[in-house]
């Protein structure tokens, strides 16, 4: 079976000023086993 | 073996075995007959120029695929559910499922229940629940969590309606989250239901005081308020794109700027709008359960439920050898769409079903009936009642959450909280 999540979220993009990367962020990669809880993202 | 292959005598069922058969083939002989039959109909009915019916979708792919398609999938997979209902003889449930623990990775430190004795049947014990705290939620407030135990097989951007770049994982995204708002005629599955509201809810956008109405506000995008019509159906052309024969076919420029002329929004297609302001997106992950994963799924965030779709499609296995195979997979198999949002706007959270695991549950929906006989013929009443209007069948059958909250207008969820689960057949 399977679970397929649709969301709106800011776009991921480094801050002109800072350089710090702001908005929507992967933390996972293609193929990668995860725990319910564990994070898939974040903005 | 040789010998007791040999002398032992074998005794066949003949008439249970021969009964069973023969009513697997007329089930598929039905399906086969009405399919051409309606095959006909919808030649003839084009040549005289009546409104035109909802074209069969074709499963194009390998011969497994064209196999598994003349299944019938959905008969089979509701007699695995049955067949895993069976009680299993008290003496053989431990070694039974150990056995399936070992087959499968199946962590038993891990099951909330010690004694395995407890579990009947097959299917009660892949229903399992977890022992508390052994999934601890990720400590970061602005973390989006995995709903399951499973593996990451897609994610990415949402460009231009498709959710996936890679060949064989092509389809819009209409086709997989239905392309209408509700109509009145929706029923209610609320949790309480005599507070059940079947009409569609005008609702106040109070942040910035603009008042909307309900089926013209989806989200609040770059300042611009979109419509879910807009965003997601974008008019007659698209639909009829989303119900192209075969979805592995990615929209031609030509085809998604169609779908931006149609948009009231102005005339760029509405996924540029979302891009060129560079602030708001639309963003997709594909989990794919494996049946030894812990199969009860959870909330990966903070949100309210508003509405539900429930498509009773089809019931293909959804390994990732038939996702790569299958174009289109997630659009034609039974799926849960639930419909809602969280702090950055939208959010739609979509179980799919499977052959071996065909039933989908969620626990605030007592209405939701998935891999039923019931619901199968009701979807098919439903779309043959739309062919005699002449309109278009949605493709699902849908319920609102609005009467569970009057103030949230829908069902609120908090991040780890249990939804719902798999279950066999």
């Amino acid at each position: 079976s399977t679970i397929v999540l649709v969301f709106e979220a800011p776009i991921g993009e480094a801050d002109p000023q800072t350089g710090a990367h702001k908005g929507w962020t992967w933390a996972v990669e293609k193929g990668q086993r995860v725990k319910m809880g564990q994070a898939l993202g974040y903005v | 073996l040789r010998t007791a292959l040999n002398d032992s005598k074998i005794q066949w069922f003949h008439i249970p075995v021969g009964l069973g058969i023969g009513f697997l083939g007329l089930v598929q002989f039905y399906r086969v007959s009405k399919r051409e039959r309606e095959k006909q109909e919808f030649e003839g009915q084009d040549a005289e120029g009546k409104a035109k019916k909802r074209p069969r979708i074709r499963h194009e792919g390998p011969w497994q695929v064209q196999l598994m398609s003349a299944l019938p999938l959905k008969a089979l997979s509701r007699l695995w559910g049955k067949f895993n209902e069976l009680e299993i003889p008290y003496y053989l449930r431990v070694p039974g499922f150990k056995l399936y623990s070992y087959i499968f990775g199946v962590n038993l430190d891990e099951v909330a229940e010690p004694d395995l004795h407890v579990y009947p049947n097959l299917a009660a014990f892949f229903y399992r629940t977890l022992k508390p705290g052994v999934r601890p939620l990720d400590p970061n407030p602005n973390a989006l969590v995995s709903p399951a135990d499973g593996r990451v097989l897609q994610f990415g951007q949402i460009e231009g309606g498709d959710i996936e770049q890679v060949k064989g994982m092509t389809y819009t995204v209409d086709a997989l989250l239905g392309q209408r708002t509700p109509t009145p005629s929706i029923s209610s599955a609320s949790q309480s239901d005599d507070e059940g509201d079947a009409s569609v809810r005008s609702r106040e956008l109070r942040e910035d005081g603009e008042l909307v109405k309900k089926d013209e506000e989806f989200a609040r995008v770059n300042g611009i308020t979109y419509t879910l019509p807009d965003l997601f159906s974008g008019g007659s052309k698209f639909k009829k794109h989303s119900d192209l024969e075969d979805q592995s076919v990615k929209p031609s420029a030509v085809s998604v700027a169609e779908v931006g002329v149609d948009l009231a929004l102005g005339e760029k297609p509405w996924y540029d709008l979302l891009s060129e302001e560079r602030r708001h997106s639309l963003y997709y992950a594909v989990v794919y359960l494996a049946p030894g994963d812990y199969h009860r799924f959870h909330s990966p965030t903070n949100w309210v439920v508003e509405r539900r779709r429930h498509f009773a499609g089809e019931l293909f296995s959804v390994s990732p050898y038939l996702q790569r195979t299958l174009p289109g997979l997630f659009t034609l198999n039974e799926r849960v769409v639930l419909l809602g949002r969280w702090r950055y706007g939208f959010f739609s959270y979509v179980p799919v079903g499977a052959t071996n695991v065909g039933s989908i549950k969620i626990n605030f929906d007592r209405e939701l009936r998935t891999n039923s006989l019931t619901t199968d013929t009701a979807a098919d009443r439903a779309a043959e009642e739309a062919q005699k209007r002449g309109e278009q069948y949605a493709g699902y059958a849908e319920a609102s959450y609005e009467g569970a909250s009057p103030i949230l207008h829908g069902h609120a969820l908090r991040k780890g909280e249990e939804m719902g689960g798999f279950q066999l057949g």
